[in-house]
């Protein structure tokens, strides 16, 4: 396992960070981006997938209103794939019965799709040699959320109460020396230490957050990262060849 | 005394100062003053929750003023989150070929 690992710094990889604005289809833009950055990582395509046809084609009906990343893989297998971002754009509704995905070309399509141990040392090991992952987890302490490492309790981010889809696209550990505390020197200094954390994609747009990621403490489940570590296959396991994620 | 003519220097921006530049950033407007005054006690409380966040936060993280600092924390789950998980999940635990899954 190495000691970080940043899918972003690889070029065609991750997709630009999406806005979701009044449509509550988290699950379906943390599927999008796992499968165009397994296709890039793959094939070695840049592809951009229809999140629009996600939820105009999910077997659930109103996307817009919630839904399960599961529930997205299955849409892809039931519809052959995807089209692209392009020919089927967002457009942060949802016409349930005018499901478009016969009218275009697909441009990326998946094996299969799999749930992996909630275990977080696992969960870095198939990040760093398989690709980025969809994670579901406690959106409670994002709301004000600027940057930096969000390191949780049970007590501050329910594990258990996970209500918001992303995608994992790195883990590293912080290289400041020492917390806020210590850096500020406002209070009393925190002895020296680094933190260890995850890389997440969300998909509120480029001007929040860490221009449009965050980080969440790395080991301690926090806000529930491993509660539902889902990520799709787009190829059969026989033929895969070592990837490397860049540190 | 003498320190009542010294300049006190920068002072920190009144609350509704402060709401003004969110409302600029983030463009947003209410329909009536009993709405504005809604939203500003929202976002005098998620400050106060932010600022808490950061005292007792253990991370590098920082907390406050961001796009949905006019929303309560009810709000944000319906608007952001996935409404669907607000229920019970499926279970996604159980092993295939066990007992209670039934057909494969």
């Amino acid at each position: 396992l190495p000691s970080s690992c940043d899918w972003r710094r690889l070029k065609g990889i991750i997709s630009p960070i999406r806005q979701q604005e009044n449509c509550n289809c988290c699950w379906a833009m943390a599927t999008a981006g796992n499968i165009e950055a397994l296709w890039g990582i793959r094939y070695n395509q840049v592809v951009q997938v229809s999140v629009q046809e996600l939820l105009d084609c999910g077997r659930c009906g109103d996307g817009c209103r919630g839904g399960f990343v599961w529930d997205a893989f299955i849409t892809v297998l039931n519809n052959s794939g995807l089209a692209s971002e392009r020919d089927y754009p967002f457009q942060g509704d949802v016409k349930p019965h005018k499901c478009l995905a016969k009218k275009y070309k697909k441009v990326a399509w998946i094996q299969d799709f799999i749930m992996l141990q909630d275990n977080e040392k696992t969960i870095a090991r198939y990040l760093a040699t398989e690709g980025p992952i969809t994670v579901t987890i406690n959106m409670k302490l994002l709301q004000q959320y600027q940057k930096g490492v969000i390191k949780a309790t049970p007590a501050t981010c329910d594990p258990q109460a996970v209500d918001h889809s992303v995608l994992l696209v790195g883990f590293g550990r912080s290289k400041s020396v020492g917390g806020r505390r210590a850096e500020g020197g406002a209070s009393q200094p925190h002895p020296r230490r680094s933190i260890p954390y995850w890389i997440l994609k969300n998909s509120w747009g480029a001007e929040w957050g860490e221009e449009g990621y965050f980080r969440l403490h790395r080991g301690s489940n926090a806000c529930g990262i491993t509660k539902y570590p889902l990520t799709a296959r787009v190829d059969l396991p026989v033929k895969k060849r070592p990837v490397s994620c860049p540190p | 005394g003498s320190l009542r003519n010294k300049d006190p220097g920068p002072q920190p921006l009144e609350l509704k100062q402060v709401f003004m530049l969110f409302q600029i950033q983030y463009n947003r407007s209410y329909s009536n003053p009993e709405e504005y005054a809604r939203r500003l006690d929202i976002f005098a409380r998620n400050l106060a929750h932010a600022q808490q966040l950061e005292a007792e936060d253990l991370g590098t993280a920082e907390f406050g003023v961001t796009p949905f600092s006019d929303l309560t924390e009810e709000e944000f789950g319906q608007l952001y989150g996935h409404q669907r998980m607000a229920g019970e999940a499926p279970s996604m635990g159980r092993k295939v070929g066990s007992e209670e899954s039934g057909e494969s």
